[in-house]
């Protein structure tokens, strides 16, 4: 569960140009979200410049076919959140693999309508993560390696 | 301690 108060949310994002909106949204979403927590860290972006960001960064519970799973994620914030939307990517451990789909590219970039359609105030962080539990509940993002370097069991004779 | 969930993703999808 991510520990850190409001004080230390402000410091970290003070080149952020509507911080009090942001501070706000990530207070309130990780006190809903508890695997969830606020992470500074370089965003690279597509033409090789790179910015320190805020992300939250850790799982999402999902229920897919009656099991529930946590589904790692980034969300990326930038400077100008709320008035642009997060940059949304999952992070597959070594021991998954990306399903690419019309939601997720190769990267694991995510692609949703709200997303497409953010717009302030009726788009917001926990709004964005009420829709990814119920899109990658009907249609992961993720999926278990299949474990090929276990050692086959031998055969019975 | 502030390990989160950890991380998990349905069976291999066939």
């Amino acid at each position: 569960m991510a520990v850190v108060n409001e004080g230390a949310l402000k410091k970290m994002l003070k080149q952020y140009k509507y911080r009090d909106l942001t501070v706000r949204e990530i207070t309130n979403v990780i006190s809903q979200y508890k695997d969830l927590k606020p992470v500074m860290d370089a965003y690279v972006f597509n033409d090789g410049s790179s910015r320190d960001l805020m992300s939250l960064t850790g799982t999402i519970p999902i229920s897919y076919r009656g099991n529930v799973y946590n589904i790692p994620v980034c969300l990326w914030l930038l400077d100008t959140y709320p008035f642009n939307p997060p940059i949304c990517f999952v992070k597959p451990t070594s021991a998954m693999m990306i399903k690419t789909g019309k939601h997720i590219d190769a990267n694991g970039k995510i692609y949703l309508p709200y997303l497409h359609e953010w717009k302030h105030p009726q788009s917001d962080l926990y709004g964005l993560i009420q829709v990814m539990i119920v899109v990658f509940g009907e249609e992961p993002p993720v999926f278990s390696r299949p474990t090929i370097a276990a050692p086959l069991p031998s055969l019975p004779s | 301690l502030n390990g989160g969930a950890v991380p998990s993703a349905p069976p291999t999808y066939t």
